[in-house]
């Protein structure tokens, strides 16, 4: 059997909510080392994988490894019902076509249970080599989200261009253009607003705004954001999931035609 | 404008 216990339950429901506009059905893997998904959206243009460790739950049980296909709109639907403040359990016996929700408020005084329906999902499961990335930049999240945001009303593709000069994120459309740079910025008061660039090598690539602003659904989970770049290869946009994993968007970039 | 590429490019089936 599988069963899985998360006390802070709300990090489960911001983690479906910066999922489910991108993939409409996935497998979640359950094994020892934790919860896990990779993904791919309709077009496979980008691609999303969740780890949450199994040593960040309250109680994680797993006898053997489990793949359970799910429909995101509708565990998103489930998650939902459940309050910020309650504490989830999911739970699947060994050879049922379904999964159990259960959510219990703080106080113990309220338990519910939803029962979801599994799929069998046809699902092609990629390999991700580490790499070296030529730039890496970690920023406040929020902030990247409304670079995006910004940007998405002026044109359709992002331009990222980092150099010693900081990183420029560019766009141009019918009604005119917009450059955005940021500096490096290590010296604030609190660590989750520094902006730090490491780069190794210039860096610039073009991607669509339409996926990285549906990235951005993750901004709640973490306060920084990290991208990660080099030249002919997909960005990486991670957001850390409070101590117990990640979500990484891998986004492969536009080319010239 | 441009091509946009797709992730299958980039990584191999696992």
């Amino acid at each position: 059997m599988f069963e899985l216990r998360l006390v802070q339950g709300s990090l489960l429901k911001k983690v479906l909510e910066s999922i489910k506009d991108l993939v409409n059905d996935a497998n979640f893997d359950c094994s020892s080392t934790g919860f896990s998904l990779q993904a791919m959206d309709s077009s496979h243009v980008a691609l999303v994988a969740l780890l949450l460790r199994s040593e960040g739950f309250e109680h994680y049980r797993c006898d053997r490894n489990l793949t359970m296909g799910m429909n995101l709109a509708n565990m998103a639907k489930m998650l939902k019902c459940a309050g910020n403040d309650d504490i989830i359990t999911i739970k699947a016996d060994d050879g049922t076509d379904t999964v159990t929700f259960m959510f219990e408020s703080p106080s113990q005084d309220k338990i519910s249970d939803f029962e979801m329906k599994l799929m069998d999902i046809d699902s092609e499961h990629l390999g991700i080599p580490e790499a070296e990335y030529e730039a890496i930049i970690r920023m406040p999240s929020a902030e990247f989200a409304r670079i995006c945001r910004d940007l998405s009303s002026i044109g359709d593709t992002v331009v990222i261009s980092v150099t010693k000069e900081g990183v420029r994120f560019s766009a141009r459309g019918d009604i005119g253009a917009a450059n955005i740079v940021c500096r490096q910025n290590a010296t604030v008061d609190k660590p989750e607003d520094a902006t730090i660039i490491e780069m190794q090598e210039p860096v610039t690539l073009t991607f669509a705004l339409r996926y990285m602003n549906s990235f951005t659904k993750a901004t709640p989970l973490a306060e920084q954001v990290t991208i990660s770049m080099s030249s002919d290869l997909p960005v990486v946009v991670e957001y850390k999931v409070a101590g117990m994993g990640y979500i990484r968007y891998y986004l492969a970039p536009k080319i010239e035609e | 404008p441009g091509v946009q590429l797709s992730i299958t490019e980039f990584y191999r089936s696992s």
